[in-house]
């Protein structure tokens, strides 16, 4: 679905410091425009909302390693230009 | 693959499509084709036909749109989302869109529009097929005046269209002619050049002079290469140099490595790490064929799929030589059927002739009865699924080379490997095209450098250098000092400390591999040197510490001291077929 406002909660990553704020706002964008991640979802959970679960999702969908964190690949995949159609989800 | 919930597909199967408004970046005509070739790509594995219709409402509606476009699913300017589609149905469904803030080509940069010849003004068709030989670019090839060249469709060989490319091409850049373009043909050392030329140089740039006598007035400047010339970096204009060094590590092509924004760089040196020359490669853009045909996937009921190699991975990413996966195959077929194509070609039934008889020496074939009964090995009758038995019906190989510890051997677009350590024996066949991308189907010759382990193609006079499926080339022969008269190289042998033998004929040259130059005081005789092999053997090569010369069924086989130790059958022995 489209976005239509960003999402409120802060994102965390387990285990590790927050990477500069463009990346964790790329992952944001990212995973909620191809539908790893729900609006609603975001909105129900509290402020600090693991992004794990998604990360991996969105890595087992696009053939990367799972490792469920913002690493190097991950973001080089979310950085290449792609089709439009979400992964997840109508 | 997947398909989007609710299976949604079509319920007939004679679609028809209407494209809406067209981009800037391409000829009417060369999107009209590209988006005909999208169709075809699932056309050709179902029963599926698509019509182009020019009004009215079609099942699958074309645009091209930026930003918010009517649809609630804005794209995002350059880059980032490139296009999507709609699944199956009515109205707005099965329709596709794109994003016409990319720079759409046909995914090899910008398009050249041709003058005069007889393609009325069409534009260059990258790669182009001239004798035999694939091009991406403009040529001089099969002229004498210098002037640059295309085919207008993907074969001159086949259609014979062709215009000249614009000649600003050929405005220098650097040197000391303040932009002047090239003269040819001019002279350079005494010879005619009719094209830019790396000769007198040692940095790989090519030049050219920009009066007739170069020896004479001094003239000259860099020429400008559309493909690799870079643009802003500390290096404007300069060409990419590849391979290059950047962090230690080896680059065929433009990378992103390094770098955060995603943005392609390349070094102008052949060292980045000790130079840090460098600039940004030119925009290739998008190629609208490949991008369609993944978006019609979509407007067919196909959703992404995590196949990397598959068309409906949802990343973009270019393949100059298109077919569809397997995965793709599967998830069309799942919905739509196979349609009436040819069912697969049955194997070939086993040969039945009797082999020949065993040479005793070069070129002779003679032998008695009990020779013959001496020398055949057991043939075993193959198992029905026996997995090397294409190999083994297979004769005269295009080469035989030695890769990474097994024996390739290459024919007509296909290869088959032989390990004679692993039990899986010989495998295949496999895809020339898919392991070593832009090389033609027919080889002549390979080899692979024993130290950086780079592989060297070559066929015709052209030569390739691929690091895995990076490739430099193809380049001339004459690039590497090897003279007119090697029509096509027919094999090589490593001679350690980074010397390979190039045999051509019954002539053979020795090649510098680090500098990519033949040693002085070559070609020599073969026969000088290597006496009791065939002067005609087709295909050349070193295995397992011994010189092997092929030629019909047969092999010779020489030790490093230069004595015949076997004569064998190239599919028993080799292939133990």
């Amino acid at each position: 679905a489209p976005l239509h406002s960003k999402p409120q909660a802060v994102i965390t990553f387990p285990g590790e410091l927050l990477s500069a704020p463009s990346d964790v706002e790329l992952a944001e964008s990212y995973l909620l425009r191809f539908g790893y991640i729900q609006e609603a979802e975001a909105r129900r959970s509290s402020k600090h909302v693991s992004l794990a679960k998604a990360l991996r999702k969105m890595q087992k969908q696009l053939g990367l390693e799972e490792t469920g964190e913002l690493d190097a690949s991950t973001l080089e995949a979310m950085r290449a230009p792609r089709c439009g159609v979400p992964d997840v989800g109508g | 693959f997947l398909t989007f919930e609710g299976e949604l597909k079509w319920d007939h199967m004679d679609l028809t499509y209407r494209v809406m408004n067209y981009s800037p970046d391409l000829d009417r005509a060369v999107i009209d084709d590209a988006f005909q070739r999208a169709f075809k790509v699932w056309s050709d594995v179902t029963p599926l036909t698509f019509t182009q219709i020019y009004s009215g409402e079609a099942d699958i509606m074309i645009m091209f749109g930026s930003q918010e476009h009517g649809d609630g699913y804005p794209f995002d300017g350059k880059d980032g989302l490139l296009a999507h589609a709609f699944p199956p149905g009515s109205g707005i469904q099965g329709d596709a869109h794109f994003d016409d803030d990319e720079f759409w080509t046909l995914g090899t940069g910008l398009e050249v529009k041709t003058r005069y010849g007889n393609a009325n003004g069409a534009s260059c068709h990258f790669p182009f097929i001239f004798e035999g030989h694939s091009y991406s670019r403009c040529i001089t090839e099969g002229r004498t005046d210098g002037m640059l060249w295309c085919a207008t469709t993907a074969s001159y060989d086949a259609d014979k269209t062709y215009g000249f490319c614009p000649s600003e091409l050929l405005y220098t850049n650097g040197g000391n002619s303040d932009g002047s373009p090239c003269v040819f043909p001019f002279i350079f050392d005494g010879t005619s050049y009719d094209t830019c030329t790396t000769d007198g140089r040692s940095d790989g740039y090519r030049w050219c002079a920009t009066t007739a006598n170069f020896d004479q007035d001094k003239k000259y400047g860099f020429c400008p290469n559309r493909d690799t010339a870079v643009i802003g970096g500390n290096s404007q204009g300069d060409p990419c140099i590849f391979p290059f060094t950047f962090l230690g590590q080896s680059y065929s092509a433009c990378t992103s490595e390094g770098r955060q924004d995603g943005k392609l760089w390349c070094a102008t040196t052949s060292n980045y790490d000790t130079d840090k020359k460098w600039g940004f490669c030119p925009d290739r853009g998008y190629s609208i064929f490949l991008v369609a045909a993944h978006e019609f996937g979509h407007s067919l009921g196909l959703d992404h799929s995590s196949v990397r190699e598959a068309l409906m991975y949802p990343m973009y990413s270019y393949v100059q030589d298109f077919q569809l996966h397997e995965d793709d195959v599967q998830g069309i077929q799942y919905l739509y059927g196979r349609g009436s194509g040819p069912e697969p070609t049955p194997p070939a039934p086993l040969p039945t002739e009797e082999p020949q008889p065993m040479p005793t020496e070069a070129g002779s074939a003679s032998t008695t009865e009990e020779e013959e009964q001496e020398t055949l090995e057991p043939t075993a009758e193959p198992s029905p699924v026996d997995p090397s038995r294409d190999a083994c019906i297979e004769k005269n190989f295009d080469a035989i080379t030695e890769i990474n510890g097994e024996l390739h051997f290459f024919k007509n677009g296909k290869y088959w490997t032989h390990s004679s350590f692993w039990k899986s024996g010989t495998q295949g066949a496999f895809s020339i095209a898919d392991s070593w991308p832009g090389l033609p189907a027919v080889i002549d010759a390979a080899f692979q450098d024993v130290l950086t382990k780079r592989v060297f193609f070559f066929a015709g006079r052209q030569f390739w250098v691929f690091s895995g499926k990076n490739a430099v080339g193809p380049r001339g022969i004459e690039k590497l000092g090897i003279g007119k008269e090697a029509g096509r190289i027919t094999g090589a042998l490593q001679r350690g400390r980074g010397k390979v033998l190039l045999f051509s004929g019954e002539h053979y040259w020795r090649l510098d591999v680090k500098v990519q130059t033949v040693d002085k005081g070559y070609p020599r005789a073969t026969d000088d040197v290597f006496t009791g092999v065939p002067l005609d053997a087709r295909n050349v090569f070193l295995y397992q510490d011994k010189y092997h010369f092929c030629r019909d069924s047969f092999y010779w086989r020489m030790t490093p001291r230069y004595q015949v130790d076997r004569v064998g059958y190239i599919k028993y022995d080799l292939l133990q077929c």
